[in-house]
């Protein structure tokens, strides 16, 4: 799975997934990645998410809506929501995985809670990350 | 400080030693840099974050090291079915496609759906249909083939198990 979250100068977000799904998958399986809400979610009040893990847990938790909710509704961060949501309530069901979110500010966080996760950001002070978590 | 701002995700999984080489690595990181700074490059000419994310996406997806387009695994059936998705936070519209096959790039297939049709999601034939309406081309079986896919689907296509993107173990946790 691959995916995106960008901010642009009007504060406009945006995120974007894509994937092939799971290797020997059949009966026509699909995971969150094309589900708006579980594996991606746009919004300039609150932040853009994009998600990756299995996929089954993310729509069970309808992941990339509930950072965004934690952040309306509750008034939480970026961070702190999308921590609560990958670090708390996705192991909570026993979700693998995680996701890439931006809010309209430019802020970004990239939480995940297992192994094999391919990273690169570029924050609002045009300082590129790039990494592969093991 | 500049208000832009991107990052991007090359899946999940887990990393068996011995098949992630240094020079594995840097074709990872290399092929992730050049979506990132892609994306990146659209937002610094003024480019809205719609198109940056879809640009980042397609690059990504015509990678074959990323499971996603071109680097999409093995169903059960020896096929590639593909899913995409994409959200405008503006105006949250919003584009989907499922269970597809033949496409190069998922991405600006749910990118057009979410543009230019009334419906947020399209599976299956259905969503062939409607690639075929715009003019999509269909890529022969032989693009998307992969010798690592091949014979990671090799290793449990007569089993019950699935793997996740990079899961290269036939008896973890994922399968």
């Amino acid at each position: 799975t691959v995916g995106a979250v960008a901010c642009d100068f009007e504060g406009n977000v945006a995120a974007a997934t894509s994937t092939g799904g799971m290797t020997n998958k059949k009966f026509g399986r699909i995971g969150d990645s094309p589900m708006i809400g579980a594996g991606t979610y746009a919004n300039n009040n609150t932040c853009a998410v994009s998600c990756t893990g299995t996929g089954e847990f993310f729509i069970r938790g309808v992941v990339a809506y509930d950072v965004s909710c934690l952040m309306e509704y509750k008034g939480l961060s970026l961070k702190d929501a999308a921590d609560e949501v990958v670090q708390k309530r996705l192991i909570s069901i026993g979700g693998d995985g995680g996701l890439i979110a931006v809010d309209a500010k430019g802020n970004i966080t990239t939480p995940f809670n297992t192994e094999g996760m391919y990273r690169a950001s570029i924050d609002t002070h045009g300082t590129q990350k790039l990494d592969i978590y093991k | 400080m500049k208000k832009i701002a991107i990052a991007i995700h090359g899946g999940a999984g887990t990393l068996l030693k011995g098949i992630m080489t240094p020079d594995k690595e840097i074709s990872y990181k290399k092929s992730l840099e050049t979506a990132l700074n892609a994306g990146y490059k659209i937002l610094e000419n003024k480019g809205n974050a719609v198109d940056a994310v879809t640009e980042a996406v397609r690059i990504l997806e015509d990678s074959p090291l990323f499971n996603a387009g071109k680097g999409s695994v093995f169903t059960n059936a020896g096929s590639h079915e593909m899913d995409a998705s994409i959200m405008n936070g503006e105006n949250l519209e919003a584009g989907a496609v499922s269970l597809i096959s033949g496409i190069k790039n998922p991405i600006l297939l749910a990118k057009n759906i979410m543009q230019k049709s009334e419906h947020v999601f399209l599976a299956g034939t259905g969503a062939m249909e409607y690639a075929n309406l715009l003019g999509y081309k269909l890529e022969p079986e032989d693009y998307f083939y992969d010798d690592f896919r091949y014979n990671q689907w090799q290793e449990i296509k007569d089993s019950d198990n699935f793997q996740l993107d990079h899961n290269v173990q036939k008896d973890s946790k994922f399968g």
